[in-house]
């Protein structure tokens, strides 16, 4: 038996909102720690982990560990029929083939049932051990959406460069270059709004837009983005949810051929 | 352009 009511059902809706473009279908892996999924993209370049930690959660009951196949597309279609305020309640019996998501209205006078069939999804788990990462940058989620959505118009590909004095990001395409620089900032009375570096190393590495503008759907998860690079691992862009977890996005570089 | 790496190349599935 499984039953996760979640007070915030707007925070789910967003969950996927903020992976359904880069994965189709995926494990959800419910466990007494919480609920969480590991998927990659269809080329496998990418890499999403979720986690909904249990005590976020106004009622968790799992009784065992299950992972549930789900097509993602479908569940966000499913969680856009809930309101925003909605409360939004998992559940599942032991061995069935279905999930059930109940939304109750805030004045609970009106309670929705939407019955999803669950899919057999035969996919690969990765282990992805702890890093220490050379650079580390922190900075507002919406401004680096909106650094990505710019760079995409001019050209396919970012290089990152990450100094102490802040991160750079560049682009080339046919009609030109373009090059933004956040610099460090030393704000302490909006540190929303702040731009943190901490660096071992530079590090400078080349990224494929595509990828990073589909992690940004994440954005109305956070305020801040946390972006973690080293010369010899994929980058990892972290969206912390308040109270729950984190959604975190692995994306391989590219090299020079 | 550069080449495309896989995040299979840097994780071992478990």
């Amino acid at each position: 038996m499984l039953e996760l009511r979640l007070l915030q059902g707007g925070l789910l809706k967003k969950v996927l909102e903020a992976m359904k473009d880069l994965v189709n279908d995926a494990n959800f892996d419910c466990s007494p720690t919480g609920f969480s999924l590991q998927a990659m993209d269809s080329s496998h370049v990418a890499l999403v982990s979720l986690l909904l930690r249990s005590e976020g959660f106004e009622h968790y009951r799992c009784d065992r560990n299950v992972s549930m196949g789900m097509n993602l597309n479908n569940m966000a279609k499913m969680l856009r029929c809930a309101g925003n305020d909605d409360i939004v309640t998992l559940k599942a019996d032991d061995g069935s083939d279905c999930i059930t998501f109940m939304f109750e209205n805030p004045s609970q006078d009106k309670i929705a049932d939407f019955e999803m069939k669950l899919m057999d999804i035969d996919s690969e788990h990765l282990g992805i051990p702890d890093a220490e990462y050379q650079s580390i940058v922190r900075m507002p989620a919406a401004e680096f959406a909106r650094i990505c959505r710019d760079l995409s118009t001019i050209g396919d590909t970012v290089l990152i460069s990450v100094s102490k004095e802040g991160v750079q990001f560049s682009t080339r395409g046919d009609m030109g270059t373009a090059n933004i620089v956040c610099r460090r900032t030393t704000t302490v009375d909006k540190p929303e709004e702040d731009v943190i570096i901490e660096m071992e190393e530079p590090v400078s590495l080349t990224f494929a837009l595509r990828y990073l503008n589909s992690f940004t759907k994440a954005t109305p998860l956070a305020t801040q983005v946390t972006i973690s690079m080293s010369s010899d691992l994929p980058m990892v862009i972290e969206y912390r949810i308040e109270g729950m977890g984190y959604i975190r996005y692995y994306l391989a570089p590219k090299i020079d051929e | 352009k550069g080449a495309q790496l896989s995040i299979t190349e840097f994780y071992r599935a478990t």
